[in-house]
């Protein structure tokens, strides 16, 4: 059967909300030490240390929102876990001008046989 | 064609090689495909240089003159290709090591060990793209990596997913059906080699769904290019 597209991925407002709240906040220095020991990350100061571990409470949301739109993946934390999209984005990809309009001046392929 | 089929297995593909933080896979991928054709003319695997063309390679594309190849900050496989083909060709590994940060270029012509013989862009189509795979080896292609920062393994497939594309990586093969970990549904996949390491993803790898159903999935078929290496004895 064809998966449900819309889901309800927001919570109801009833006031168990700020005890989810504490339990992500106690969940994600839980988590956070164990990344930075996995990956031997070392901040700073105790400032910047801070700062990432608010980051990296904001990609397990979007791991969470990642699996719930791409359930037949695995999604989690990774490498990448105390970057903002934008620092990823900036430090680990690289493709310029993407799209096929950059290649335009490129000769194709021929077209192959697919059969037998 | 094979209903399964991946170069690995057959030797064409190089170790996982990280970018680190340098915006430079545009040349992980041209790299990768260069060492499948190289190995395909020759029958030898040869690990070859990205930090050459990260230094040297400022090759503009001709349908966006302002489009240049350059380093860290970003560029265009088809590009690195032409600019291979006009330097001559592309060291090794060992001879001119990645830095993961632009320098001076030190090309050194008499040290080339893979010469392009020419390059071209696969049409958009899946089977045309798995063709090419399978008789030219190893292809260079676009996708947008949005999903990417929080994989960890099993087949992707999201719902919703950009057609934009911001990172360059290599299609190495693909497979009919792969279980994925939650809802253990069948999906046929492409088979991607990434330059971030093997501590990430599938031992460096990343499996994307493919199949009439799903056709382009964050853009995995928009940007493929293939390359033919020169056959040297």
């Amino acid at each position: 059967e064809e998966d449900a597209l819309i889901e309800q991925v927001v919570g109801g407002g009833d006031g168990d909300g700020d005890d989810r709240e504490l339990g992500e906040l106690l969940d994600a220095e839980a988590h956070f030490a164990s990344f930075e020991r996995r990956f031997g990350r070392t901040y700073r100061d105790a400032g910047e240390r801070a700062y990432r571990l608010s980051v990296f409470r904001d990609n397990l949301r979007r791991a969470r929102r990642h699996q719930r739109l791409d359930p037949t993946a695995a999604h989690g934390v990774t490498k990448f876990s105390d970057l903002t999209p934008a620092e990823f984005r900036e430090r680990y990809l690289g493709l310029r001008g993407g799209g096929r309009t950059s290649l335009a001046s490129t000769a194709e392929a021929p077209i192959l046989p697919t059969d037998g | 064609l094979p209903a399964d089929f991946d170069w690995r297995e057959h030797g064409a593909v190089g170790p996982v090689k990280d970018q680190g933080s340098c915006g430079s896979c545009w040349s992980f991928s041209t790299s990768g495909a260069l060492e499948g054709a190289h190995y395909l003319a020759t029958g030898k695997l040869e690990v070859l240089s990205e930090q050459q063309m990260v230094d040297c390679d400022h090759e503009c594309d001709p349908s966006e003159s302002r489009a240049c190849d350059s380093g860290c900050n970003g560029g265009l496989m088809t590009t690195a290709f032409s600019y291979l083909m006009k330097s001559g060709g592309l060291q090794s590994e060992k001879d001119y090591p990645y830095a993961g940060r632009e320098n001076a270029c030190k090309f050194d012509k008499s040290k080339i060990v893979a010469q392009v013989k020419n390059f071209s862009v696969v049409s958009a189509n899946e089977d045309q793209i798995a063709a090419n795979l399978v008789k030219h080896g190893p292809l260079a292609i676009g996708i947008n990596a949005v999903f990417m920062q929080t994989y960890i393994g099993g087949v992707s497939c999201p719902y919703i997913c950009g057609k934009h594309l911001d990172h360059g990586v290599l299609l190495v093969g693909y497979g009919s059906a792969g279980y994925a970990p939650i809802r253990f549904k069948e999906k046929p996949y492409w088979i991607i080699k990434n330059s971030w390491g093997e501590n990430w993803g599938e031992n460096g790898y990343y499996k994307i769904c493919r199949g009439p159903h799903v056709q382009n999935k964050c853009g995995v078929d928009s940007m493929v290019s293939t390359v033919t290496a020169i056959h040297t004895s």
